[in-house]
């Protein structure tokens, strides 16, 4: 009735049930559009775009067939190219940048390795720094460290001296041996991707007073 | 406030549910499936002006037989939310990130007489 219509919410029961249903649902809509500040209701999530959607596929075969191969198999890596080396042991050789090589002090140095899944209980590695021998053209071990390797993960070893002692050579390159029980295949983990190759963290003062550090 | 029922037409609140699949909004709106929006409707005759809901004390009803025995300007008082609650919704926005919000004053709990 008129009388009643000057309640704003006095008018929606007047009306029939079903036009009241639709009224009722308009003014659902509209009240929760006008809180959010909303135009219009969003179109909702956009599927991701096909290549996307076929690159990431095509990510996790490719991880997929990796996961098949034998633990342990090794892939050639860019940080750390392996050299022939006896069934036991791995030989990684990182080289430091002339522009790190021309700075005078080591801040710090730290070795970090990955370790691939261990056989059961702790495996025992031998990490041993080398430096060439001024003698001859064999290496001298530097330092010798051995690790317990309880669980798959990231372990990391101070090389700071091994790394001062590289700048008076002409090509400063740091060798590490890593000495692993018979049967446990290579320490280091069988991943295509880079970033769990072993590398070499290292903080330097360059002459000029900025700081250079590189990894 | 008192829920609307059987053959009352005094002031009372109308369980309402809105259910987000019936209006086609299940696409953008993840959670929750719909609200229970309800309203208001009934008579706020003269005496009934002024108090949250039927559910008056004696001294209440007494002052109301005062109030209609007063006559006065007949105008009815309006059938309005008297206790609101927020909603909260998780939602997709136009750019498709995920939003949380609660919007203040969307659920009726309860209606009274203005």
């Amino acid at each position: 009735a008129a009388k009643d219509a000057w309640c704003p919410a006095c008018g929606v029961a007047a009306l029939a049930p079903g036009p009241q249903r639709d009224a009722l649902l308009a003014l659902a809509k509209q009240s929760i559009l006008a809180k959010l500040r909303l135009p219009a209701r969003p179109s909702g999530p956009q599927p991701p775009a096909r290549g996307a959607l076929l690159t990431a596929l095509r990510r996790m075969r490719a991880q997929r067939s990796d996961a098949a191969a034998p633990p342990g198999m090794l892939r050639d890596g860019r940080v750390a190219s392996r050299r022939s080396s006896t069934p036991r042991s791995v030989h990684l050789h990182f080289r430091f940048s002339q522009e790190v090589a021309g700075s005078t002090e080591i801040l710090q140095a730290t070795l970090y390795l990955f370790w691939a899944a261990p056989g059961p209980g702790a495996q025992p590695v031998t990490v041993r720094l080398l430096q060439p021998d001024p003698a001859g053209p064999n290496m001298t071990v530097a330092s010798e460290t051995r690790l317990e390797v309880q669980r798959p993960g990231w372990t990391t070893l101070d090389v700071r001296a091994a790394v001062r002692s590289l700048f008076g050579q002409d090509i400063p390159r740091l060798t590490v041996e890593l000495e692993v029980p018979e049967d446990w295949g290579s320490p280091l983990l069988s991943d295509h991707s880079d970033s769990h190759w072993p590398f070499v963290v290292t903080q330097a003062r360059a002459r000029t007073p900025h700081r250079v550090h590189r990894r | 406030g008192i829920d609307c029922g059987g053959d009352s037409r005094m002031c009372c609140r109308q369980e309402f549910f809105v259910d987000f699949k019936e209006i086609g909004w299940e696409d953008w709106i993840i959670q929750p499936d719909g609200y229970h929006m309800n309203y208001c409707a009934g008579l706020c005759p003269l005496h009934m002006a002024g108090v949250p809901g039927l559910a008056a004390s004696f001294h209440t009803a007494v002052l109301n037989r005062i109030k209609a025995a007063s006559a006065a300007a007949a105008v009815d008082s309006c059938c309005v939310p008297t206790q609101r609650r927020p909603l909260s919704l998780l939602y997709y926005d136009r750019d498709s990130n995920i939003v949380k919000t609660d919007i203040p004053d969307m659920i009726v709990d309860s209606c009274g007489c203005t």
